[in-house]
């Protein structure tokens, strides 16, 4: 563990605590991509399959139940709790665009052509563009409620600061893993456009909203 | 191909 990828987890663990917090405080889902939800769920499921049978450390149990729980538990406030809040309008990105890519890519590049080692690479290729229907419907909108955005940011935040996990362990332990560095490359270029108005918000003109041209 | 290893990262 180092303090990069430590700060990663727990820019993960507020993205996550920001989103349950901002439904639950608003009891409404209104701007948040069910779609993008249930494609993180699918990774958490698919990478934590080895929760009982490959024990890391205390830390890693711990963290890998409440992103699960934590994943089912937003599924559930917005297809079930709200559901009368969620935007189906607005939330249209065609999922099997990533889905079938990303299930084709895992069989055909992956360390070991194992079932869990599989669906492990699947968990990464899906989690690095799952995103996309959540920055989609922004777009579509044409905005993000302030507390949106600050889940993007800590949300994007997480794979940056991995990537900065990934070069430390390459030189602090000869370290490298290809598969979740070139994912977690294309997951934070992703956000790269939202960074710069998430960061530029302050210094434009009545910038009330998160504004994102489509 | 490509290494084998024991997935420590979250």
């Amino acid at each position: 563990m180092n303090v990069f990828r430590l700060a990663g987890d727990i820019s993960h663990l507020l993205a996550i605590i920001i989103l349950l917090l901002k439904i639950w405080t608003s009891r409404s889902c209104a701007g948040i991509s069910g779609k993008s939800q249930v494609m993180f769920a699918i990774t958490y499921t698919a990478r934590y399959l080895d929760l009982f049978t490959n024990f890391i450390s205390l830390y890693n149990s711990t963290m890998k139940i409440i992103f699960l729980g934590a994943a089912y538990a937003t599924l559930y406030l917005i297809y079930v709790r709200f559901k009368a809040t969620y935007d189906h309008n607005h939330d249209t990105f065609r999922v099997e665009f990533l889905l079938i890519p990303t299930v084709i890519l895992s069989v055909l590049i992956n360390h070991d052509f194992s079932p869990l080692e599989i669906l492990w690479t699947f968990s990464i290729y899906l989690e690095s563009v799952a995103i996309l229907p959540q920055l989609f419907m922004v777009s579509k909108t044409g905005e993000a409620e302030s507390i949106t955005s600050h889940y993007l940011f800590a949300l994007g935040s997480y794979r940056a600061l991995y990537i900065i996990n990934w070069v430390y362990r390459y030189y602090a332990e000869g370290f490298y893993d290809l598969i979740a560095i070139v994912a977690g490359v294309v997951q934070t270029v992703l956000y790269c456009d939202f960074f710069y108005l998430y960061i530029t918000k302050g210094s434009r003109a009545n910038a009330t909203e998160m504004s994102i041209e489509a | 191909w490509l290494p084998k290893r024991k997935h420590d990262e979250l």
